[in-house]
């Protein structure tokens, strides 16, 4: 059936975008149908999935308030298999206006309801904050991966998102869980990263994939082309890494 | 007289607190008295002064709603002349209960301007969105510090940015203006880097610092003892870079 992951952290700058592209591309690669909704009113998985600014009139805003339904914002993009609900600039005020909303925290889940969905896997990749727009995400959720970046200050935030996942668990989705942990921008040669990856594994055991992803410069030019790293190159450890993480998300999912 | 400066800019990661607490100490280095102010609710300016968090009992959201005077939550770091409003744990909630506050863009300019305050300079570390916590910051400044990652999704945020200023300067701050734009995380090494660089020289001309932060693992290492880079050690790149800020923030200072 269908599964519904968020990519959330709070703490910025950690991965967020990067792996809800390039994970959506990578099971993309290995047929299934993967739709991709951009939450963050930056529109980041916009571009790098190659939407331009002036092609976002129709974006997720109107889907959110009820204007229009799921089927009429859906985009194809270059990659095959993978479809996008693209971020639009109305949705930075979206925080707001959904504050005096009934049921606020279930908009999207409610939208996402209807029958033209038909994806295997939607990835929802979320803004660094524990809003209103991450919440409609973690409700409309029966997971969430979270992205980690190996550095001092990203672990910091880290108890501040598992309550908040808690909280959403008790009262408002009791299918909500953690999926898993990826490191991300990790350095072999800097000391601290290794130490950090040590914490992040002795607090959470298994819930930490394996798999690692490097930093890698190959990564933050591929969004600049308006590609995947897996389709601007292949060959690159950054491709690489996701794949072996589109393969564990795969295998959790299988348990589940 | 006092000058009160957002560091500020919605995209997550790109070296706020790190340009906040670092600047700050490069400031009270050459005897300028400074307030920070964290207004993230992480707290990762807090931990980098070395507050613990069991310490922030007492801290910037009590002062936010009125219930301390800023004198009552203003704290001491082992930074001489670096004086700071630490973050809380409540804060996470602040932006939803400011909502229904009358003028509730104006709380914290209305609580800083008690005699209390007798700072050459007060700086506010934002939290990476443009809700309420940061129109409040914006609100009660004379100037914005905008740090900009050299990656290419950093561009992106950076109109959203300047037409909030815009939009606050209208509405409830004439005097609000950018006081620059401070490159951070540039790597020398990287061709995108020098083309990112040359594209914000481009457009915002004079508005960006030469100073440009490189990349410097220290810069990184130094919160996980607590301690700004300037005293973890003042040798690094990542040390003296700040210094050469902060001169270049004072003399623009003085032409205004
Ligand atoms: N493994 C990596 N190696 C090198 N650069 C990376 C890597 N992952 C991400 N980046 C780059 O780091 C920056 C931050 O990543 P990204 O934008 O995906 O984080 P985010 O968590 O989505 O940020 P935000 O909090 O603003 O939404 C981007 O410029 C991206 O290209
Ligand atoms: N010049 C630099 N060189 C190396 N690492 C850096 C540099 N500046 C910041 N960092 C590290 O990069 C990460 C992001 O920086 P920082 O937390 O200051 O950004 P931020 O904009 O405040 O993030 P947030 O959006 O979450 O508030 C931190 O782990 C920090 O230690
Ligand atoms: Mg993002
Ligand atoms: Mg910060």
């Amino acid at each position: 059936g269908l599964r519904i992951i968020s990519i959330s952290n709070q703490k910025g700058g950690v991965g967020k975008t990067t792996t809800a592209v390039n994970l959506g591309t990578a099971l993309a690669a290995v047929e299934k149908k993967v739709l991709l909704i951009d939450l963050d009113p930056q529109g980041n998985a916009s571009t790098s999935l190659g939407i331009p600014a002036n092609q976002r009139e129709i974006n997720i805003y109107q889907m959110l308030i009820g204007q229009l339904n799921v089927s009429e914002v859906i985009k194809n993009t270059s990659v095959p298999n993978l479809d996008i609900l693209p971020s639009g600039i109305d949705l930075a005020g979206a925080e707001l206006e959904l504050i005096d909303v009934d049921e606020r925290e279930f908009c999207l889940k409610k939208r996402l309801t209807s029958n033209s969905i038909n994806y295997d896997f939607i990835l929802i990749d979320c803004p660094p904050s524990l809003g209103l727009l991450t919440l409609n995400a973690l409700v409309a959720s029966s997971g969430v991966l979270v992205p980690l970046q190996v550095e001092f200050l990203a672990l910091e935030g880290l108890s501040q998102l598992v309550r908040t996942i808690e909280r959403i668990k008790n009262s408002y989705n009791k299918s909500l869980n953690i999926q898993g942990i990826v490191l991300t921008m990790a350095d072999k040669r800097n000391k601290l990263s290794d130490m950090v990856e040590k914490d992040v594994r002795k607090f959470f055991g298994e819930k930490v994939y394996k798999t690692v992803i490097p930093r890698n410069v190959t990564i933050s030019e591929a969004p600049s082309h308006g590609m995947p790293v897996l389709i601007y190159d292949l060959q690159s450890r950054g491709a690489r890494s996701y794949l072996s993480l589109a393969s564990e998300v795969l295998k959790r999912e299988e348990i589940l």
